[in-house]
Parts: structure tokens; sequence; C-alpha cells
């Protein structure tokens, strides 16, 4: 399908912090970058999927040594991403430990041949695919750090290219 | 911080596939876009966030003229899906009249400051964010259909870019 897949890089000490519960109408996503990006906070995925019930979870991936200042940047305008204003059902999760894994290709828009190769590669070795984002050119995955130098291995094999670490 | 955005670009013609209630254990994204493969379904955006309850939605995008035999596709896998592998609770639900708008920059890892300009454009002018996936270089979101012209005039505006109406 013509899709060269040019190399995977693993990027660790990073964080996802979870907010769930955002009201999916317009200006919600807006208040949240809004507040990281006045505090200078750095961050690097950004993953929402579609709602239920009127609400989602907007999630983002940073460093582990910057998770704390995004939590404290966030709590000041939870109860503000509710749909009613006022909640107490929006709630912030932040978990560390985490690592992301980056398959970078050209063209990649028939993804599902490279997707379903990365994903299986990954299955087979148990490891679990917490978070999956993609553009034309690269699918991220997040996984548990743990199992981070296992996965780049078993991915950079299955694809016959070579690792490369990228510096966070 | 040395962010350049270089393009916005918008997709028509799109449609949203999400199956939500997938197990979230290894193996599981596997086997939807191995689905998806053999069936030789061009996929476009895929979007999964973390998971409740130890299932999560996993989403992707594609244009509408293949929603039909990608629906086909994973209708025959949805049983096998479930945490128990044998249950009802795993469902698909397919949107069509979506459109995807990309941003495209470089330096974009401190991404809060133009996901937060972009999201500001958008809710200002009433268009709904329906999905966000970011890379180091692009933030794709999905928006419906119907506000496209407008979602993507107002982005170049605000980011004071041509406008660059990507070929499906
Ligand atoms: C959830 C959030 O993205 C909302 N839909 C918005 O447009 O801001
Ligand atoms: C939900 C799905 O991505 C699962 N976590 C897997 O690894 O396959």
């Amino acid at each position: 399908e013509g899709v060269v897949v040019r190399g995977v890089s693993l990027l660790g000490n990073q964080s996802k912090v979870t907010i769930s519960g955002v009201a999916d109408r317009p200006g919600f996503a807006a208040r949240i970058f809004g507040a990281l990006s006045e505090a200078h906070i750095r961050v690097d995925m950004i993953v929402q999927n579609v709602s239920h019930t009127g609400v989602t979870d907007v999630s983002l991936t940073l460093a582990t040594e910057d998770a704390k200042r995004a939590e404290d940047a966030l709590r000041g305008i939870l109860q503000e991403l509710a749909p009613d204003g006022d909640s107490d059902e929006v709630k912030i999760k932040i978990a560390a430990g985490v690592a992301k894994l980056s398959v970078v290709g050209i063209g990649m828009r028939s993804q599902s041949g490279v997707a379903s190769r990365l994903f299986s590669v990954l299955a087979e070795n148990g490891v679990n695919i917490q978070m999956i984002s993609t553009s034309e050119i690269l699918i991220a995955v997040t996984i548990d750090e743990a199992e981070g130098k296992l996965a780049a291995r078993v991915v950079h094999d299955a694809f016959g290219l070579a690792l490369d670490p990228e510096k966070a």
C-alpha cells in the first residue's frame, strides 16, 4: 500500500492527566488549554474521544515533573467544566509511569495496516495500549513505562527499524 | 515559544465510527484494526482515550463512502471485544457529516499555546470540538461538516494563514 515506516521512538517519564465529565459544548476544551497555557505548561499529546450523555474525557500527556503544576492549574477551573457550570461531577485523574511509543511513517493514510501490525505486536507481547492518537504520518500510543523498553524493542524488530530514543 | 504554525487544512466527507465497551486489555485494538485491514479499509484518525471500569471507546474516522464496509467488517467481531468475550455491551455507532480540521506546525511540543488558541477560536464561533488527536507537528479536531467552511476560515484568520483544502 506504499506505506513506509521510518522510525520508532519512545518518550519516557510521562504522566497522563485525564479530566472526566467535561461538557461537550463549545468553549470547554479552550478553557482547559487556556489554563494550562497561562501556567506555561508544556503539553505533549492531547486526546479526546466522542461524548456520551453530553460529557466526555479530555486527556493530555506531559513530563511527570510538570504534572503537579498542571494539576494546580486545572483544579481551579474544574467546576466550570461541568455542563451545569457548577458540578462535582468533573474529576481529574493523574497517573505517572507512562511512556509514549510513536511509529513514524509516510503514506499512512490507509493506516489500518500499520496500526494493525503495531497493535498486534504489542498485544503478542502483553503490552496494553492505554491511549491512541494518530495523524497521517504518526501513530502514537501510551503504555506503561515499565513495558517501554520491551515494547520499543519488539516494535522495532517487527518493522525492521533502528530504534531512536526520543530526547524528552 | 518558537512555534510556527504553517497551515490549516480541512478534510470533508468523513464519518466517525465509535466502538464502545471495548475491553482494555492487550489484543483488542489489534482485533479491531486487523479486521479493518483485512477488509482493505483505509482509516484516517484513530483515537482512544483512557478506560473506565476496564472498558474504553475506540474511534476512527474514514471517508463516508467506506463507512458501510467498515461497519460490516466490525459487526462480525463486536462480541469478541467485550471483557467477557461474549457480551451485548459492545456497541458500534457511526455518524456521517464529519470534517477533520488540522493545524500543522513545527515546535508544537509546548502545544498548550497553539491548542488553546485553536480551541478558543472555534469556541468563539460556536463550533463544537468532537474529537481531538495531536502529534508534535499536528493538532487535528473533528467537527460537524456543516461548520467546516466557517471553522477553516476563522482558524486561518486567527493564525494568519493560507487555507489548504486537503484532497481526500
Ligand atoms: C469537550 C470539548 O472539546 C468541547 N466539545 C469543546 O468544544 O470545547
Ligand atoms: C482498548 C485496547 O486498546 C486495549 N487496551 C488493547 O491493548 O488492545
